[in-house]
């Protein structure tokens, strides 16, 4: 379903023969509305828009030049949101072949990134997933502050089957390391931290996760960020990837209808892979990620 | 890290002609808050549009900004009714809102209020599905002294809303918390479950509740609106609460609410403890915005 932004960028093109610099300009115009829309930040936008435009003029040039030889097969506006499309994959893409490194004799999984976004519950569905796997997960409940929180995490392990580390008055860096001495003692081979949601600007709580990251070397740290998150995700996403040299980032929520654009910000800013998608509340609704369907939810 | 506005202060500061990438740089400011590209238009659109004469070079364009923002929050939606003495008891006050926003929490620090005017509370837990969702505001419960009403898991939340109304009116507690699980407005029986709650409230108590309080997060961006047009239809909101404002989101998209959908924000959430809750100002909102 073409959002009106595209139907307005095609209409802009109808008519016309061939893309030119001036009526692309018009088809752009329409496009950001429709990735405003969809909250992909300002600036993001910007940049994405004049890559799509040098692409399309560029691609005229060269239709032109061989205009004896080829012939278009689509109409420019079809061709324009063509490109789009494309270029949004590109962007979002590529899919890796092994979203979680694995290393023995046990792998490590930090969750981190704001409060409410999904961590916990990704966190069991990652353990789910990774038992299905034939692996021997565990979790590490190392948000201390929230209430219930260790309760939370507790539950869903037993709900997955899979063991759940806890540490009542042990620091959260003390808490993951002791953690990885059980994780060796029970023979696990993958170790999960859930954190505790935490501002981007909250410095004592980001030096913990930092504290955390030294003591414990993670081989893979998921920034977990919420489908609908508007224009401060970049904000909030390059800090976290300053602060913590994310490996990959976790889109959740998918399952509403946010049209998700602070995943192409997120990815365009930090340039970190996306690994999964969180598809619902139950613990089996996790996917790897695809960029197809993302690309398309994006541009409406 | 210099805010948006400040960058763009250097700027005009540097041009002080009003000028199309001038306003470019206005559009660009009002997007990253979050307002929406269609209400962002419009607000430019009436600027650009006022006489001559009104002057003031950029200082009066951000005065009249400002003035319009205050506007589209302001006149819209009737005030809420008070939250206390009301008249009927137990005042009732249903949460809602997709997962993650921060409902649990709010309620704790409404409750913490309440008791703070020595009102009683009970709190109706009313989320019978999530993980420790009833675990969580039982610590809420204690700390502030409120009185826990609660199900068997997977119990029917309008059960559990029925019985709390019904206990706080024979404690003659002063007011009732109800607590919701997280819903995404896509899906339709979970819209259904939300209304039967509602409908619950209003058999326990005729005219229940008094106020029913969507939930949003300031991270979100336009998906917001969805949300309010949604369980608006649903349920009919009396007003929004805004959470998470002590990050670095402004939750413009309230904005976009007020002037779409003729919702007032009542609260805002700005911390995680029991007493990060302030009334909603909408000249200090608009200030911060602006900032
Ligand atoms: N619909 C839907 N809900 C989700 C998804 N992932 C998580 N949730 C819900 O979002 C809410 C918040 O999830 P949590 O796992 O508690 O989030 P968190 O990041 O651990 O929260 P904090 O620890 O407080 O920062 C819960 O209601 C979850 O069930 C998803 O992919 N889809
Ligand atoms: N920084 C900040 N965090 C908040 C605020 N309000 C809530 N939170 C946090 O957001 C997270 C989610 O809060 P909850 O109260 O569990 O949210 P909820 O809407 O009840 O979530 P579900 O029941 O799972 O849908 C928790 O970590 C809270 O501490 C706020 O105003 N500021
Ligand atoms: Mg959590
Ligand atoms: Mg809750």
């Amino acid at each position: 379903i073409l959002s009106k932004g595209f139907n307005n960028a095609k209409a802009a093109l109808t008519g016309h023969a061939v893309l030119t610099p001036q009526n692309i300009d018009d088809a752009v115009r329409e496009i950001r509305v429709s990735l405003l829309e969809a909250d992909v930040e300002v600036g993001v936008s910007r940049v994405f828009l004049d890559r799509v435009k040098e692409r399309a003029i560029g691609e005229v040039v060269t239709l032109e030049t061989k205009s004896g030889a080829k012939k278009l097969t689509t109409t420019p506006g079809e061709h324009f949101v063509l490109i789009c499309h494309n270029e949004i994959e590109k962007l979002l893409g590529p899919v890796e072949e092994a979203p979680i490194v694995f290393r023995r004799p046990y792998t490590i999984i930090m969750m981190v990134g704001l409060q409410g976004t999904g961590k916990t519950t990704t966190a069991a569905k990652l353990a789910s997933y990774l038992k299905a796997d034939g692996r021997r997960p565990m979790l590490v409940a190392a948000d201390i502050y929230r209430p219930a929180a260790v309760e939370q995490l507790q539950q869903l392990g037993l709900r997955v089957g899979v063991p759940v580390y806890a540490a009542p008055g042990l620091a959260p860096e003390q808490l993951c390391q002791d953690a990885l001495r059980e994780a060796k003692k029970k023979k696990r081979d993958v170790v999960i931290f859930d954190t505790a949601g935490r501002l981007a600007i909250d410095d004592v709580l980001m030096t913990e996760l930092e504290e955390i990251k030294r003591r414990t070397r993670p081989d893979n740290t998921f920034l977990v960020c919420d489908a609908m998150a508007g224009q401060d995700t970049v904000r909030t996403a390059s800090e976290f990837n300053r602060r913590l040299d994310i490996t990959g980032f976790i889109l959740t929520k998918i399952d509403g209808d946010a049209r998700g654009g602070a995943a192409l910000s997120i990815k365009e800013v930090t340039g970190k892979p996306i690994k999964f998608l969180g598809v619902g509340e139950g613990l089996d609704r996790l996917e790897p990620f695809r960029p197809e369907g993302l690309a398309s939810r994006i541009l409406g | 890290r210099a805010s948006l506005w400040g960058r763009l202060k250097e700027l005009i500061e540097r041009k002080p002609t009003i000028d199309a990438a001038l306003y470019g740089q206005l559009e660009e400011a009002l997007l990253s808050a979050d307002l929406g590209v269609s209400l962002v238009g419009r607000l430019l659109k009436d600027i650009r549009a006022r006489p001559a004469t009104s002057g003031g070079g950029i200082d009066g364009v951000r005065t009249a900004l400002k003035a319009k923002v205050l506007e589209a929050l302001n006149a819209t939606g009737a005030d809420d009714a008070p939250l206390f003495d009301s008249g009927a008891t137990p005042t009732v006050i249903l949460f809602v809102g997709v997962n993650g926003v921060g409902k649990t929490t709010t309620i704790g620090k409404i409750a913490a209020l309440c008791r703070a005017r020595q009102k009683s509370v009970v709190l109706a837990a009313g989320d019978t599905f999530r993980a420790a969702a009833v675990e969580q505001l039982a610590v809420w419960a204690e700390r502030t002294g409120s009185a826990l009403i609660r199900g068997e898991t997977g119990a029917d939340p309008a059960s559990v809303i029925f019985n709390a109304v019904n206990h706080a009116k024979e404690a003659h507690a002063d007011i009732v918390l109800a607590d919701t699980a997280g819903r995404l407005h896509t899906k339709s029986d979970l819209m259904d479950e939300i209304k039967k709650v509602k409908r619950a409230a209003g058999k326990a108590r005729s005219g229940a509740p008094d106020h029913t309080w969507l939930v949003v997060d300031a991270t979100t961006g336009q998906n917001a609106l969805q949300q309010a047009r949604e369980f608006h239809q649903a349920l009919g909101l009396s007003g929004v609460i805004l959470t998470k404002l002590d990050g670095t989101a402004k939750g413009g998209v309230v904005v976009a609410i007020a002037d779409a959908v003729k919702l007032k924000v009542r609260f805002v959430g700005v911390g995680e403890k029991p007493d990060d809750l302030r009334p909603f100002v909408a000249t200090s909102f608009v200030d911060a915005l602006f900032a």
